[in-house]
């Protein structure tokens, strides 16, 4: 009600700032919508922050070869965040579907022994409840003692997964869906003025095309394993032309540009 | 399927798909300018409300113009998923963001209006997916994981942890796609596994609001009481129980636990638990950045810089 009250708002670099409510909630307003801004520079900064450190890092095996390092032991530090297209607008809409090996997977199941989870929730519940903590600091920014929110390790007679090493259900391919609105749009308009009722030609315009797949030129694997990923990564950290490739794929194919 | 004694038929493939962000006011021919909201011949704040051509809103909706989805795209997204891979994937990851974001201040967004929504886009999901001859509604073609979304709730991007009515609406709207033994733990966390493969292969829900530096509530995952941490303990359970019964695990979740929208702390430790456990985990699927590509994230490095701050 009081446009001109003072509030903190937090900048893009983290820090707080004081502005009138208004701002804050112009400020907001434009953080929310669909529209895409700085998408270019964000796609250029994981380049350069990411890409460029994984191919450095791959690059620089042949000097700690007196260490034993293989690229095998870079492989293994990372996983992968995939972050996908959305069905909204903001580039075109788009999904993926994976594939994955699930080779010899039939006398797996049936060689198994089923166990039924509920026992297992019953005691997590119990522990979830309990763990919540009388009295504790709740703003501490140290781990407390007794962190059962960190990792034990991994024991080391456990071989490496299916994100590691091709085995059963490591993924082997993706095919990225898309709409193209725009030709789509075109034609549905076209054919309502040729005098089609526009449902009739909402249902024949409509459609998903393959935007790409993983097989296509620039990924160049026949697996999806990490290792097939931080080598990609590096190769758009030094080639202009794939890298260009690989942007446009990210704004599906809509053409984006900052502004 | 082991469990209820069925044969089932895989294929090796599998969808995933997010952000839908489906908008009841969107209308065909309003004005762009104005979030396809309003028709053109309106005077407003947004634009000057001329009959340009470009400024009509088309059917579908329009790429990189600042509006949400049509309902119509949905449904045709929808039917064309229907009609060409329905029949043909082992499950469905669905990671969130089923309502319009908040960008009009003369249509605010309420809770029940988002939940609302939600249920709506959850319910179109069961009827594609749920297998149409069985009268228990569980009983899927095609197993759905939802995860939530930070414009699912509200107010926007703020998720406590549960149990609160919030949690316990969004179990009622997924109940059909949430195993029931895991109603209490999602009430906690508002997370959850489903085993797409019995005995072999899981995906996990994760809620990912509760290691995002966007949400209020969040301050870092290090304090007992933070979500966060809980979230985490509820994690480390989960993926240690599908190691020793020797299955395989997606990761799902809405925003990408990578450095930009993460807590530190909590960035750290999810990455460490996905580099701990890299005898079981595939990989993770997010969406909420609109955006299609990946990210790697160093684990190593993560666990020591852990280590460090301690």
């Amino acid at each position: 009600t009081d446009a001109d009250i003072p509030v903190l708002l937090k900048t893009e670099e983290g820090h707080n700032t004081e502005v009138s409510a208004f701002e804050k909630l112009l400020n907001d307003i434009h953080l929310e919508g669909a529209q895409p801004v700085n998408k270019e520079a964000y796609m250029d900064d994981v380049r350069e922050t990411i890409y460029n450190k994984v191919r450095k890092k791959l690059g620089s095996i042949d000097d700690i070869t007196a260490k034993r390092k293989t690229k095998d032991d870079i492989y293994e530090r990372y996983s992968i965040v995939h972050i996908a297209g959305s069905v909204v607008p903001t580039f075109n809409p788009s999904f993926r579907v994976w594939e994955y090996n699930i080779t010899d997977l039939v006398d797996d199941v049936k060689a198994r022994e089923i166990r039924p989870w509920n026992e297992f929730f019953r005691s997590l519940e119990t522990e979830l409840f309990e763990d919540s903590g009388n009295g504790v600091d709740i703003f501490s920014l140290d781990r407390n003692k007794n962190d059962k929110t960190t990792p034990p390790k991994k024991p080391k007679d456990l071989p490496l997964g299916p994100a590691y090493i091709p085995q059963l259900f490591t993924p082997t391919s993706f095919v990225q869906y898309y709409a193209d609105l725009e030709s789509i749009n075109e034609h549905y308009l076209k054919e309502v003025s040729d005098g089609v009722a526009p449902d009739e030609a909402a249902d024949s315009v409509f459609h998903y095309d393959v935007e790409y797949t993983s097989v296509d030129e620039g990924f160049d694997s026949k697996s999806l394993l990490v290792g097939d990923y931080l080598e990609f990564a590096a190769k758009l950290s030094k080639k202009e032309k794939l890298w260009g490739a690989y942007k446009k794929r990210a704004f599906i194919s809509s053409g984006y540009k900052d502004e | 399927d082991p469990y209820l004694g069925r044969n089932r038929t895989l294929y090796g493939r599998f969808l995933h798909i997010t952000d839908i962000h489906p908008d009841r006011h969107y209308g065909e021919n309003n004005s762009i300018s104005r979030l396809c909201h309003y028709p053109p011949a309106q005077s407003s704040i947004f634009g000057s409300g001329d009959n340009d051509v470009d400024d009509l809103a088309p059917r579908f909706g329009k790429a990189m113009a600042g509006c949400d989805s049509p309902m119509d795209l949905i449904d045709y997204t929808l039917k064309w998923v229907r009609e060409n891979l329905r029949d043909k994937i082992d499950f469905v990851i669905w990671t969130g963001d089923n309502i319009r974001h908040d960008n009009d201040r003369s249509i605010p967004r309420t809770e029940s209006r988002i939940f609302e929504m939600n249920e709506i886009v959850s319910g179109k999901f069961h009827d594609l997916f749920s297998k149409h001859d069985s009268d228990d509604p569980r009983n899927l073609d095609v197993a759905v994981i939802p995860s939530l979304g930070n414009n699912d709730v509200f107010p926007h991007n703020l998720f406590s942890l549960g149990p609160t009515l919030q949690t316990r609406e969004l179990y009622k709207i997924w109940d059909d796609f949430i195993p029931q033994e895991q109603q209490r733990t999602f009430d906690r966390v508002a997370s959850f596994v489903k085993e797409v493969i019995p005995g072999k292969l899981a995906v996990i829900s994760i809620n990912t609001l509760y290691l995002f530096k966007s949400n209020p509530l969040v301050d870092n995952c290090n304090g007992r009481k933070q979500p966060g941490y809980q979230l985490l303990i509820w994690l480390g359970y989960v993926l240690q129980e599908i190691r020793e019964r020797g299955m395989k695990v997606w990761i799902s979740g809405h925003v990408p636990p990578i450095q930009k929208n993460m807590d530190d702390s909590c960035y750290n430790k999810f990455s460490a638990w996905t580099y701990e456990y890299r005898d079981i985990i595939i990989g993770g699927v997010y969406g909420h950045m609109n955006l299609d590509h990946f990210i790697p994230v160093d684990g190593k490095k993560s666990k020591k810089r852990i280590e460090k701050y301690s």
